[in-house]
């Protein structure tokens, strides 16, 4: 039993390294081995599987209701270059493949080229897009996009907003002021907060949905880029921390590279 | 916060102590969580610690000497050295054309800082902005009105990223601009093909400096990333943008660790003046605090 407990010992040193170099934190990470610890008196299973359950019981389940018949709201927000434009695109296409009728609403009027890099994306998912040429405010384009999806009886909206580092405190409450927009405009809508998380962020991601958290709400996680070599554990750090579940994955810079957030595939490819 | 941490490990040791394995040993657990927890790669940390060990054991504690000082210069040290020397950056040459290619993940500012780099030597050069991200809807407008609302001049074409290239610095030398940035698409270090078309513009066009442009809030990966970039092209240097969030940026010790290779610049805004040159200094601070 001596020579058990001993394999055991090299076995949690080995999970320790590969969650923390999956960008799980510290904190999280040993909040899993202490489970661990717990679990592994009363359970006989092979340790790998017993970490695998705990972690996933850690995952919220997805909480996405979009549906037909009532105008959905997707509000997208995140720091600068995560992918937000391109999933809405993704989103559009993936919701358009479904019978859903859609507008989107180009309200980063910041960035350079960004109006035009979301009206390539409309005109090849073949979407309706408001937006407004020259100098124009976000709030201005999501007063029409509003007005515009209900008149036409759109059953969703997708906004697009401008990147903005969650320490940016007149950025925050520019967005604050955005999400008030959407609840009061369209209060019969189904609105949806949605934050676009690279998976190749470190543990500043959580400093990134706690700020985001605490000002407008978020309802879910896009996690883009796990394509790439990075795990995007920050999921479960924040899942852990904020209990927000991950609802889809980014898998590519295609129309077609998205998948809904499976926990079990996801734990999977951590401990690969 | 981890100097009050660090005070309460040595709380014990009195004057004329010498620092011994087991009361360095909640000090260096303290330095690795604090520098996990600022993304420094885990087997970067390992090593560090090891390090730090090594050369805190057996210090002598003088009497008049606070040994959290002591600890803490050790650690500091070692950032630095981790860090390496000041980096002189990139300087541009007289008498020819100077060609700087920017390279990196999707997403991690590499358009933008093409407009800054531009900014930046302005009166130092004439900088031509070339686009050759010919993947990204609208790309090359993006950095099209990036130049135009600047002033700095730009060329692109609906050709491949070699071509395109090959034909700016043949546009540069025609029109008298000595300094030539090339934007290109953001990429995996594990997408094989589009790797090779980095090493093909390079061998094209022959640029004087490499920049491999990287977010500062980027995780443990980034190791895995730095590596192959440098091996793929030989990287000169490297940019961190978005250093104006409140990542700790961890990856500055990481990337410089395991490739050598230093950080030249930081992004620290989205505006075109948001971009200075990097002191290691900066970094040891936001790291222990
Ligand atoms: N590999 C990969 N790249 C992605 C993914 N999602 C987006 N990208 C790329 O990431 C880069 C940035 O995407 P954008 O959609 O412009 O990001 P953004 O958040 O809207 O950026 P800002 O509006 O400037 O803040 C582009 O090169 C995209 O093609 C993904 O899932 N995988
Ligand atoms: N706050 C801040 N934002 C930055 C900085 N550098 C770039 N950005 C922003 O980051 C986002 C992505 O910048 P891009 O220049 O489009 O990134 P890229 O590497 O060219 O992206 P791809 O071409 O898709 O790979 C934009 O919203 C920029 O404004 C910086 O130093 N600070
Ligand atoms: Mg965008
Ligand atoms: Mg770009």
């Amino acid at each position: 039993n001596l020579f058990k407990s001993d394999i055991t010992e090299e076995i949690i040193e080995k999970i320790e390294e590969d969650l923390i170099l999956s960008d799980v934190s510290v904190d999280t990470t040993l909040k899993i081995i202490k489970r661990f610890r717990e679990e592994r008196k009363k359970n006989s299973r092979e340790p790998i599987e017993i970490f695998k359950n705990i972690i996933e019981e850690i995952m919220p389940d997805n909480n996405l209701k979009i549906e037909k018949g009532r105008l959905n709201i997707i509000f997208v927000f995140g720091v600068n270059g995560v992918g937000k434009t391109t999933t809405i695109a993704k989103l559009a296409k993936f919701y358009k493949d479904q019978g859903f009728s859609i507008t989107l609403a180009a309200a980063d009027t910041y960035r350079s080229g960004a109006v035009d890099q979301i009206s390539v994306w409309a005109e090849r998912v073949g979407v309706h897009l408001v937006k407004h040429e020259g100098k124009s405010k976000p709030s201005a384009v999501i007063f029409d996009a509003i007005d515009s999806a209900i008149a036409r009886e759109r059953d969703l909206l997708i906004v697009d907003t401008a990147g903005r580092l969650h320490n940016r405190e007149n950025l925050i409450q520019e967005l604050e002021k955005l999400n008030k927009i959407l609840k009061t405009k369209a209060q019969d809508a189904y609105k949806y907060n949605l934050l676009v998380l690279d998976a190749t962020t470190g543990q500043n991601a959580l400093q990134q949905a706690k700020t985001f958290s605490e000002h407008i709400g978020i309802d879910g996680i896009f996690l883009s880029k796990i394509d790439s070599t990075a795990k995007g554990g920050i999921a479960i750090t924040i899942a852990n921390e904020l209990k927000i579940p991950v609802v889809f994955v980014g898998t590519g810079e295609k129309l077609d590279d998205i998948e809904d957030f499976d926990k079990k595939d996801f734990v999977e490819s951590i401990f690969e | 916060r981890l100097q009050e941490k660090i005070k309460d490990v040595f709380r014990n040791l009195s004057g004329s102590g010498k620092i011994s394995e087991k009361n360095i040993e909640d000090g260096i657990r303290e330095i690795k969580l604090a520098l996990l927890e600022a993304d420094v790669n885990y087997k970067v940390v390992k090593e560090f610690v090891d390090e730090i060990k090594r050369e805190s054991i057996g210090q002598k504690v003088i009497s008049n000497v606070n040994p959290v000082d002591l600890f803490y210069k050790i650690v500091y040290e070692k950032i630095k050295e981790y860090l390496g020397p000041e980096n002189k950056g990139f300087d541009i040459k007289p008498g020819k054309t100077n060609i700087v290619m920017l390279v990196g993940l999707q997403g991690s500012g590499k358009t933008t800082t093409a407009a800054k780099l531009a900014y930046f030597f302005k009166d130092k050069a004439s900088p031509l902005i070339v686009g050759a991200d010919i993947y990204r809807p609208a790309a090359k407008e993006q950095l099209r009105n990036l130049a135009v609302s600047n002033n700095f001049a730009f060329y692109t074409e609906d050709k491949d990223p070699v071509t395109i290239c090959k034909n700016a610095i043949n546009y540069a030398k025609k029109n008298l601009h000595n300094l030539v940035i090339l934007d290109t698409a953001g990429r995996l270090h594990i997408d094989n093909e589009l790797m090779k078309e980095l090493v093909d513009i390079k061998k094209a066009v022959l640029p004087d400096y490499i920049f491999f442009v990287a977010d500062a809030m980027v995780g443990q990966s980034i190791v895995d990333v730095a590596k192959s970039f440098d091996e793929h092209l030989d990287i000169n240097g490297v940019i961190l943008t978005k250093f104006d969030s409140d990542a700790k940026g961890g990856a500055t010790l990481s990337i410089k660790k395991v490739t050598g290779k230093s950080i030249s610049f930081i992004g620290v805004g989205e505006k075109i003046q948001d971009f200075e040159v990097f002191y290691p200094e900066r970094i040891a601070s936001r790291l222990i605090g």
